[in-house]
């Protein structure tokens, strides 16, 4: 029943201007795409990162570049980085052991 | 032999042409091979016609208009010989066909289908060029003279979205747009897509209802209940605005305007992971699902003349 993030992307959004602010509030308001702003957009001086579920990807990235707005991909498999994270702990707790 | 073909894989462009002539002879009464126009690159598009009289009210069915969307053209293919092995035999099939042409275009963008295959195997977009850019291809999805050049299409043709110089710039969508244009009995126009399991209705270039709402809801939501029967997989249904976002100069939108009432759209597997990779084992399941849910639509076609 663990929740997983298989796929799943996070995109570092640099907004350069107040209208692709209002594009990326307009993004968060579809609640159907299910993403997950880590930060609110609100000024175009901090970019915005957002945790985008696997079937929302293609739709998403189609929708910023249609708008102009720049981004790069900060995570490329969220899963992989926590499947990694787990594996440090493991091998942390071992050595503690 | 097209039997014999194998339809759980994906193929070149040559062997999905190869394919779709072997389905032609073996069953040649009712199958034939229309050309409906070249691509960009002069590549041949071929639009299978399945009929069984003379002056029959035709439903269209395309794939591939995306050319990364790879289980789309094998899904296309895959449909094309259940429906003429079907004839005679499966009781809908027949019956679709004793009173319906069916046009079925598997690869409607085949310039990008073959860059997939020997370049760049995420390619979306056409391969046409414009003097003074430097960047190739217009997305054909937003090429249509539907709220062309609005929102959800870019202006910049090096983007994955750019909407291209004019509506209809582009052979491929201009071919199909004169085939529709042709056939003023065309009752209904379905196009294929991967991937996020979607079935999707008008509109997408405007955020209001079409007229029919209520029942282009209900038959996308009971051919979604019956494509889910299989294997389980769960489809979300809606106007294009509401299950992805505003995007104009699309296929089903421009299909709608003109009169065709069912115009639908699906966005086939998966939502996990592979997305345009899906692996070939998915191919037969896709399909199958597929046909389900599209036998749902052409069967309320049929009973809606």
């Amino acid at each position: 029943g663990e929740k997983t993030f298989i796929g799943e992307q996070v995109l570092r959004i640099k907004a350069s201007n107040g209208d692709q602010i209002v594009q990326l509030q307009d993004l968060q308001s579809l609640a159907h795409l299910q993403l997950d702003f880590w930060t609110n957009p609100s000024n175009p001086e901090i970019p915005v990162d957002v945790r985008v579920p696997f079937e929302s990807l293609q739709s998403v990235k189609i929708y910023l570049e249609s708008n102009k707005i720049d981004y790069s991909i900060m995570i490329e498999d969220l899963q992989e980085v926590i499947n990694a994270e787990k594996q440090e702990m493991i091998s942390s707790e071992r050595k503690e052991r | 032999n097209s039997g014999a073909f194998n339809y759980g894989a994906y193929h070149t462009l040559d062997n999905l042409y190869r394919a779709i002539d072997a389905i032609m002879l073996d069953y040649k009464s009712i199958v034939s091979k229309q050309l409906i126009g070249h691509s960009y690159e002069g590549r041949p598009l071929y639009v299978i016609k399945f009929s069984t009289g003379a002056n029959r009210p035709g439903i269209w069915i395309d794939a591939g208009i995306h050319s990364r969307e790879w289980v789309t053209q094998a899904t296309a293919l895959w449909t094309a010989h259940k429906l003429a092995a079907e004839y005679g035999k499966d009781a809908f099939v027949t019956s679709l066909l004793n009173n319906y042409d069916v046009f079925l275009l598997p690869v409607t963008n085949p310039d990008g289908y073959a860059f997939t295959h020997t370049t760049n195997r995420m390619w979306r977009k056409t391969r046409s060029i414009r003097s003074g850019s430097r960047c190739v291809g217009v997305d054909p999805n937003r090429n249509w003279n539907a709220g062309f050049g609005g929102p959800g299409a870019s202006s910049d043709p090096c983007s994955d979205s750019y909407f291209g110089p004019k509506a209809e710039s582009e052979v491929e969508v201009k071919a199909v747009a004169d085939f529709i244009r042709g056939h003023s009995n065309i009752k209904g126009f379905i196009s294929i897509h991967s991937y996020s399991q979607l079935l999707m209705f008008p509109y997408g270039y405007k955020c209001t209802k079409p007229a029919d709402f209520e029942e282009l809801n209900d038959v996308g939501n009971a051919a979604a209940m019956a494509l889910r029967s299989l294997y389980g997989t769960q489809y979300k249904v809606g106007t294009i605005c509401s299950t992805i976002y505003q995007a104009s100069g699309g296929s089903i939108d421009w299909t709608y305007d003109v009169g065709i009432k069912y115009s639908f759209a699906f966005e086939l597997r998966d939502t996990g992971r592979y997305g345009f990779l899906l692996p070939a084992n998915q191919i037969l399941p896709t399909a199958q699902e597929t046909w389900l849910g599209l036998k749902k639509i052409l069967e309320h076609i049929r009973d809606n003349p």
